[in-house]
């Protein structure tokens, strides 16, 4: 995976937390 | 051909009573160089001669004793480990003659002795040992995890020590990525994986939460923990400093990342109470992604393990370890880096 990829997923699980 | 070539192996033509271990040294020495590359050749061929190589119990037993003699010279004992790695990691997939031919478990648990033991073994030795160990543990299972964590001795408190105190960077970086395969591998619920996930962020705390290379270790061992436990060897009372993130290795680093992601990761079965610090975690981790944001393959490398453990503590505590205005912060420095290192990241991706 890219970091960007790794990026977006943890802006989106904090974002639904 | 290959039973000539062990010969001097398999006879043990080593004199033991000598501190040189006599004229036959140097020949046996040989055989053993043969016999690394033997065991180490591709394909068919390779397999048939590692069967052969560790059909044959003598010689077998002689590696073994080369491996924990401390008259034997030193490139010797690294030989007979990467031949007993090589034969033991291969008949794992193929043919587990090894574990009948004398010592298979034997070896793992004398390695484990070699890589903890920092008073009996050169350092150059336990990196061998612990680059061994770490091979066997990442192609292994969980017949493998439990063989070294139930070694006698208190295993898991040696390996987070190594990982914390020790001045070798190999042993550090073996132990992190032998820690990280245990939790990986061992999924008894029992004592020791308690034991292991907590010992384990215990550690990563205090590397990753204290370390701002201002204070000694005694003062991080407070900070941190509020408690100094009894039976720690005291070396953090002689002023011993723990490294800090800014001056630690690349692989390092992504080691250490890498680790504390799994424990999170790999935590169905037990309850990890957040022991880390949120707010100088997240500083820190920001501090590092800011320093290490250019765009080289370490970087990239070490920023990718930062997101991938920052995911696994997000979805372990549904965010509630993350509530702090830091993670803002730390985001917005790795969504920048991630763009600094587009090109080099899809590159990657690709040739991979």
């Amino acid at each position: 995976r890219t970091l960007l990829s790794l990026v977006r997923e943890a802006k989106e699980l904090h974002a639904m937390a | 051909l290959v039973s000539k070539i062990m010969a001097p192996v398999t006879s043990d033509l080593l004199d033991h009573t000598t501190d040189d271990h006599g004229t036959w040294c140097e020949v046996v020495g040989r055989s053993m160089e043969v016999m690394s590359h033997l065991s180490g050749a591709q394909g068919e061929t390779g397999a048939k001669l590692r069967h052969e190589i560790s059909s044959c119990t003598e010689a077998i037993r002689t590696l073994s004793r080369i491996l924990g003699c401390n008259k034997c010279k030193e490139e010797m004992r690294q030989r007979a480990i990467w031949i007993l790695t090589r034969l033991y990691t291969d008949t794992i997939g193929i043919s587990g003659s090894f574990e009948y031919s004398c010592c298979g478990e034997d070896f793992v648990r004398m390695l484990v002795n070699i890589f903890t033991q920092d008073n009996e073994y050169s350092s150059s030795i336990r990196g061998y040992a612990g680059e061994a160990l770490s091979n066997i543990c990442f192609l292994g299972g969980i017949s493998d995890a439990t063989l070294i964590i139930q070694t006698s001795g208190d295993v898991i408190n040696s390996l987070t020590q190594v990982l914390l105190h020790e001045e070798n960077e190999t042993c550090r970086q073996a132990s992190a990525e032998i820690l990280e395969c245990l939790c990986t591998h061992y999924t008894k619920d029992d004592e020791y994986l308690h034991k292991l996930k907590k010992a384990i962020l215990k550690v990563i705390g205090k590397i990753l939460c204290c370390g701002d290379g201002t204070h000694n270790g005694e003062d991080i061992e407070s900070q941190c923990d509020g408690t100094q436990e009894n039976n720690e060897p005291n070396k953090d009372a002689q002023g011993f400093q723990v490294e800090t993130l800014s001056t630690m290795s690349s692989n390092l680093l992504s080691s250490l990342l890498c680790l504390c992601g799994t424990v999170y990761n790999t935590s169905s079965v037990i309850d990890l109470r957040p022991q880390l610090d949120a707010s100088s975690f997240l500083n820190n981790l920001r501090d590092m992604v800011v320093k290490r944001s250019g765009p080289t393959v370490e970087n990239l490398s070490v920023c990718k393990a930062a997101g991938n453990m920052v995911i696994s503590m997000l979805k372990y505590y549904s965010g509630g370890f993350f509530k702090e205005d830091n993670f803002g912060s730390l985001i917005e420095v790795l969504s920048s880096a991630s763009k600094k290192m587009l090109d080099l990241d899809y590159s990657m991706v690709c040739s991979s």
